[in-house]
């Protein structure tokens, strides 16, 4: 069987004519854009493992995804990541979550795997070892979108029964 | 929630997943991105699986070890698990998707909602998907 990549983005309330034609190409671009890094490593002989980092990594750079850039706000209006990997040459897996500041995620649980002990790092923790190994620090504005924001004061709108939110508001 | 899986030519699966949560989730909470084996799973026996949706339902149920248990186990071809699997999300009342990949490059993007952003690699071509119904 020839190398095979598959990606998600998200799943979710996603319909016809809920979002604009700029929308729905931005995505589609961005979905391809994460599909041609992944495939690149594995045309290239490269392994699994680079290859689903690769894709992910241009996921959590962009800011339509609900990762990295574009995350989610929790109720206090704070974005918190969690991420893993896994291996399945030898199962080792590698996970973070509770990050505020590690600028990737998934580069972070990559790095639990394979330069700690452990397999999941949580929170304070898990950023001061990212930082300990050079890892992206940034600050938490950077994650932030107007779009995400406002998606949070519907949902919070809807809770205090003002008005309705939708599901992709709730989901990111 | 963002995921990959993939098959590489030495014949290895890998998975990552990485997400932001839900919307208006308190602090602290913790979906089932960073729970092995719920949100994220590779094992080159069975399969590779990266999870997004109601990450509550989805750690209950443990789904992407699950599903890699009725591969490996029972037997059964992935599409068949994963429609099984996908039942039982929706029996506990969850909602979401998933990808996965076996050993042999068998691959499936189920999903019980309207729509769900995924795309696959092989044999140097791409394709890219939105709603339920491409």
């Amino acid at each position: 069987m020839p190398p095979t990549l598959l990606i998600h983005g998200g799943a979710g309330a996603i319909e016809r004519g809920k979002s604009t034609p700029e929308h729905e190409a931005a995505l589609r671009s961005a979905l391809d854009e994460a599909l041609a890094a992944g495939q690149a490593v594995l045309d290239a002989g490269g392994p699994a493992l680079d290859a689903v980092i690769a894709s992910v990594r241009v996921m959590e750079e962009s800011p339509l995804f609900n990762a990295g850039r574009g995350a989610a706000l929790t109720c206090e209006g704070t974005i918190e990541h969690d991420a893993s990997v896994m291996d399945g040459a030898e199962r080792r897996a590698g996970a973070v979550s509770a990050t505020k500041r590690i600028r990737s995620p998934i580069l972070a649980a990559r790095a639990v795997m394979e330069r700690s002990p452990h397999v999941h790092l949580t929170a304070d923790g898990a950023e001061a070892f990212a930082r300990s190994i050079g890892l992206e620090i940034v600050p938490e504005w950077w994650f932030f979108t107007p779009e995400r924001q406002a998606a949070l004061e519907r949902v919070q709108a809807a809770e205090r029964g003002e008005s309705g939110a939708s599901e992709r508001d709730r989901h990111g | 929630t963002v995921g990959a899986v993939a098959l590489d030519s030495a014949g290895h699966l890998a998975a990552a997943t990485s997400t932001g949560g839900r919307a208006n989730q308190w602090p602290g909470r913790v979906g089932d991105t960073p729970v092995l084996g719920a949100g994220t799973y590779a094992d080159d026996r069975t399969i590779a699986y990266s999870g997004t949706g109601h990450g509550e339902t989805f750690m209950r149920l443990v789904l992407g070890h699950r599903l890699a248990c009725l591969v490996e186990l029972a037997g059964m071809p992935l599409p068949q698990a994963s429609a099984q699997v996908l039942d039982e999300l929706a029996a506990l009342g969850g909602t979401g998707g998933f990808i996965a990949l076996d050993a042999r490059g068998e691959a499936v993007m189920p999903h019980n909602t309207p729509g769900m952003y995924r795309g696959i690699a092989r044999g140097g071509r791409r394709a890219v998907a939105i709603f339920g119904d491409e």
